[in-house]
């Protein structure tokens, strides 16, 4: 199961 | 991070630089959309959420506070100090923006990547921000007039949408995991919407003349 990219733009 | 992204967030930091800069040196926010930074700061109170639950960099991390913080002292200068108040053009700003608010939590709610709060109210955040600046638009449309700190704002903000639009290109071909369909999608529409002004500035400059917008 592939990890969700994070939100780490603004 | 990659070039592009930087200098959009760095554009992005000047926008608001320059606006804050406009009001406090000339005392009047004529020409600023009250409804457009009431969006903006919504935008930013709605999509930093993860402020409590995540943590990325320090970067990251001011930079949030940064925008929440001077989105609200604009808009608290627009509605609570006397002298900037009065310069206000309510008149013209009649842009109805809480439609604009209910389309985008409506599609937040239909489209978005996970069905949790955190979620939907960053999917609003995003179709909300690709919106926002259409009441202050109008407001230059029907003034034809743009002061100079007003058109370099609505510049940079615009520099800013299109740096992260070339961010998104580099990063969808440098790195596997990136997928951001949601934010690039309204990116794009959003851009689009300061392709018009742009016409205008950028004429504006070829002639060295004052910018001033079709009526």
């Amino acid at each position: 199961h592939e990890q969700e990219p994070t939100k780490d733009e603004l | 991070m990659n070039i592009f992204r930087f200098a959009g967030d760095m554009t992005h930091l000047i926008s608001i630089l320059v606006l804050l800069l406009k009001i406090y040196a000339t005392k009047s926010c004529s020409g600023i959309s009250l409804k457009t930074q009431e969006l903006y700061a919504l935008v930013f109170l709605t999509r930093y959420l993860d402020l409590f639950t995540d943590f990325i960099s320090v970067y990251n991390t001011v930079m949030k506070l940064v925008f929440i913080a001077s989105s609200l002292a604009i808009v608290w200068c627009m509605r609570m100090h006397g002298l900037v108040k009065r310069s206000y053009d309510k008149e013209l700003d009649t842009f109805r923006h809480y439609l604009l608010v209910a389309g985008c939590f409506a599609l937040a709610v239909l489209v978005n990547e996970k069905f949790t709060f955190q979620e939907i109210f960053w999917a609003f955040s995003i179709y909300l921000e690709a919106v926002a600046i259409l009441p202050q638009l109008v407001l230059l449309q029907r003034s034809g007039n743009v002061d100079n700190l007003t058109g370099q704002y609505i510049f940079f903000l615009g520099a800013y949408r299109a740096l992260y639009l070339l961010n998104w290109i580099y990063r969808y071909f440098t790195e596997v995991r990136f997928s951001r369909w949601i934010a690039c999608v309204s990116g794009i529409v959003q851009t689009g919407l300061y392709a018009d002004f742009f016409y205008y500035y950028f004429l504006s400059w070829k002639n060295n003349a004052k910018l001033q917008l079709p009526a």
